[in-house]
């Protein structure tokens, strides 16, 4: 019964509303294959609409289950997502609600408990229909609302259906299985339309730590970790990916630390000396791995943190970045393009020492080089390798096996860059608020 | 208030009133395939506005299930409620929905697809216009290990066009 005026200014609106959420460019071929288009801003808010609570669950525990189902996909692309209950609804990025049957004005009617649970539209909103029976993670029964969350999220961020087993883009619901997870190719799926993640960092590591085994044997086992201010990751090697749920503040991981984050980590470690020691600004702490927090106090009742300089003479401050070389217990400080190599045994900066780093770490590729101010140089264990990291680059330092192979290679030669995200997988960052 | 007694309602009823209709016949899995786009790519983004309702009427599929009925059946296995001669369209459109579902495909209306079709699923069409051929939606089945593998779709030279829907 609307007039055609009105029907006009409702197709306007909406064509507002469209252009609002900015859209991206789409190609368009002959062919018409259509290239991916998705949202072009990479923080995007959100907002469970007042009128759209579900009857089967608290508000508070709806908004959580939102806020971890966004969560998720911020985890594995460069999207960041934050709960907005100020602005006004129209700009809004993304709206949920919940309705049964006819609902919000909705051309799509729901049609009751079983078969179809949601509904969502790219760039747009996400129903829900309430006469399904959601429930909490993990509950058992009924239909996880986390799932069906992280499914319709999919849709509101360009994806389609993907007819492959283990996809959360699967059109129909799978009963929840403890913990899922967005696998190897949904991760894909999202970085194909938003591009992968990528940015500097603080400092990598590997982490050593002995355990006893249940027959009194002690292991050395060792975890990655990747800083950068105040969060960390713990990168899982075998998987190709970080643990699930990262990244953590630094605060509530590594107790004693700046909370703002360290400037280079350093495990040195030889037959006399078990030492780890964190580095920033101009001060350094040791850290009591077997506690679990930072010593406050060094064996001479000195009380931590401690200035570089009376710990390390001879180092200048801020460090960019710093290792051990176990092969000839330095600690290799980096600062600018130069290099100090203090010598742990003599607790003096060794002769000839600070060196460019140009010279000490020759490019095998001319004028592929970080050149200066690295931001972590990290020695894996996992790959038997030095890597020197700066920005979205990563050099490898050819090592004795690369040197056996190939005897033109000189000492410590950096190998051709490669990007960080071709060798460590999906270290996104999330949302302030979502950290906490 | 839904009736339940559990402290986790894990056991809250739902009234009868409220229960989706059941995918039963040809009839309405003819619905059901129209509806996500199997028989014909659904413009789904255009219902996004109130008052748009891309999907046919009912009476629709009626005229089709009556005109097929009037066709005749001869023979039908246990369990299978198709009739002989289906449309074309509907017996391609099947056969795709047991392509992708993963279910023998057997171009029959039978109790497995009927099964797969009442499953709780999302609301989004599967097949859209203008849907995007990247290899987020272009799936290859490898026959030999039964993996699904995604591909790559090359696109032609573009031509960069600013879109406004």
């Amino acid at each position: 019964n609307r007039t055609s005026d009105e029907a006009e200014t409702e197709k306007q609106r909406h064509l507002q509303t469209l252009m609002r959420k900015s859209i991206g460019r789409r190609k368009r071929s002959t062919g018409a294959l259509w290239g991916p288009a998705a949202f072009a801003k990479s923080v995007l808010t959100w907002r469970l609409i007042g009128e759209g609570y579900s009857s089967q669950l608290s508000v508070d525990e709806q908004r959580y289950i939102f806020r971890l189902a966004f969560r998720m996909w911020s985890e594995v692309s460069p999207l960041q997502f934050v709960e907005d209950l100020r602005s006004p609804p129209d700009v809004i990025d993304i709206r949920l609600g919940f309705g049964t049957g006819r609902h919000f004005g909705c051309s799509q009617r729901f049609d009751g408990a079983g078969r179809e649970f949601a509904h969502a539209w790219f760039l747009g909103d996400i129903h829900f229909d309430d006469d399904e029976h959601f429930t909490a993670p993990n509950t058992g029964s009924g239909i996880s609302l986390l799932k069906v969350a992280v499914h319709e999220i999919g849709h509101v961020l360009g994806l389609p259906h993907i007819y492959r087993s283990g996809s959360i883009m699967q059109p129909s619901y799978r009963p929840q299985d403890d913990g899922f997870e967005l696998d190897w190719l949904d991760r894909k799926a999202i970085q194909n339309l938003y591009g992968g993640c990528r940015g500097r960092f603080s400092t990598v590591f590997d982490w050593i730590r002995k355990e006893r085994t249940a027959y009194g044997e002690v292991v050395v086992r060792f975890n990655t970790y990747f800083m950068r201010d105040g969060q960390y990751w713990l990168y899982e090697n075998r998987s190709n990916r970080t643990r699930f749920g990262d990244p953590v503040s630094v605060q509530v991981g590594w107790h004693g630390l700046p909370s703002s984050g360290v400037d280079a980590y350093v495990h040195v470690w030889s037959r006399e000396t078990d030492a780890v020691y964190f580095f920033k600004g101009a001060r350094y702490w040791r850290y009591d791995s077997e506690n679990d927090q930072a010593f406050t106090e060094d064996s001479d009742g000195r009380r931590y943190p401690r200035l570089i300089s009376e710990g390390f003479p001879g180092v200048p401050s801020p460090i960019d970045t710093a290792y051990y070389d176990r092969r000839d217990a330095h600690v290799y400080f980096f600062r600018g393009s130069m290099v100090y190599m203090f010598d742990v045994k003599a607790n003096k900066l060794a002769p000839k020492s600070p060196r460019k780093m140009t010279e000490l770490f020759p490019a095998l590729t001319p004028g592929d080089h970080p050149t200066s101010n690295l931001d972590a140089a990290y020695f894996s264990y996992t790959h038997n390798a030095l890597f020197l990291l700066k920005g979205a680059s990563y050099w490898r330092v050819a090592g004795r096996r690369a040197r056996k192979t190939s005897r033109s290679l000189p000492y410590n030669s950096l190998l051709p860059s490669r990007e960080v995200q071709q060798q460590w997988f999906d270290i996104c960052d999330v949302h302030a608020g979502a950290l906490k | 208030e839904k009736p339940f007694h559990s402290r986790d309602r894990s056991d809250l009823e739902m009234s009868s009133s409220h229960l989706a209709e059941l995918i039963t016949d040809t009839g309405s899995a003819q619905h059901f395939l129209f509806k996500y786009g199997f028989m014909k790519p659904v413009n789904w983004e255009s219902t996004q506005s109130p008052d748009v309702d891309t999907l046919p009427d009912d009476d629709i599929f009626s005229e089709d299930t009556v005109s097929l009925v009037q066709e005749g059946t001869t023979s039908s296995r246990s369990g299978d409620t198709n009739h002989p001669r289906e449309s074309p369209d509907f017996v391609r459109a099947l056969l795709e929905f047991q392509r992708v579902s993963g279910l023998p495909v057997t171009g029959v209306f039978d109790d497995a697809t009927k099964v797969a079709m009442n499953k709780p699923r999302c609301g989004v069409p599967d097949k859209e216009e203008d849907q995007i051929e990247t290899s987020t939606a272009a799936v290859d089945r490898n026959e030999s290990s039964g993996l699904f593998n995604t591909t790559a779709t090359p696109q032609s030279n573009d031509t960069d066009v600013d879109v406004v829907q």
